[in-house]
């Protein structure tokens, strides 16, 4: 464990955390994507699936189980109890057309072809584009509230801080894993005009607009 | 190759 890859975890968990209490202390979900959502928790359900086979640490069955029991709470909200502030109009993405070619792509390049690696893929795949409807739907209504601003840059940091962790075990461990490293870039580069908008915008008190 | 799948990240 390096401090990238601890920083990059934190992140994670932090945008969880800002997402979760942004939708209780408000009692609404509005500006947030049910289906980014969905896809958050079909990542975490088909990649931490190894819980079952491979122990790595305590800190690491802890953060799996955190991260899936979270995303199911998270969708609860959405489609139970806050369902009434929830932006369905706006939030049209169509999800096939992201979780189709992800498990074609892991079905054809993987490391090993088993049902848990190619799963695996499939999470990676997946989760580097799960974005895309929570940034569809903040083109659509041209702004975001500034939590809603606060989460997706913590979420966006995440992966960003996961590409330095990348960097250092290459040199440092000599490991490496390809599918990994691509799909966290693509993963991150999705994120660079909005990080462009937080840095120039949010961060100076105004609110997340986008130019009509 | 064992090792490699062994995914140690989250």
């Amino acid at each position: 464990m390096n401090i990238f890859r601890l920083l990059g975890d934190l992140s994670h968990l932090v945008a969880i955390i800002i997402l979760l209490l942004k939708i209780w202390k408000t009692r609404s979900c509005a500006g947030i994507s049910g289906k980014s959502q969905i896809l958050f928790a079909i990542v975490y359900t088909t990649r931490y699936l190894d819980l079952f086979t491979t122990y790595v640490s305590t800190y690491n069955t802890f953060m799996k189980l955190v991260f899936i029991m979270t995303s199911i709470v998270t969708i609860f909200l959405m489609n139970a109890k806050f369902k009434a502030t929830y932006d369905h109009n706006h939030d049209t993405f169509r999800i096939e057309f992201l979780i189709l070619p992800a498990l074609v792509l892991a079905l054809l390049i993987n490391n090993e072809f088993t049902i848990i690696e190619v799963l695996w893929t499939f999470s990676i795949y997946l989760e580097s584009v799960a974005i895309l409807p929570q940034l569809f739907l903040v083109s659509k209504t041209g702004e975001a509230e500034s939590i809603t601003s606060h989460y997706l840059f913590a979420l966006g940091s995440y992966r960003g801080l996961y590409l330095l962790n990348w960097v250092y075990r290459y040199y440092a461990e000599d490991h490496y894993d390809l599918i990994a490293i691509v799909a966290g870039l693509v993963q991150t580069i999705l994120y660079c005009d909005f990080f462009y908008l937080y840095i120039t915008k949010v961060l100076k008190g105004k609110k997340l607009q986008l130019p009509a | 190759i064992l090792d490699q799948l062994k995914h140690d990240e989250l």
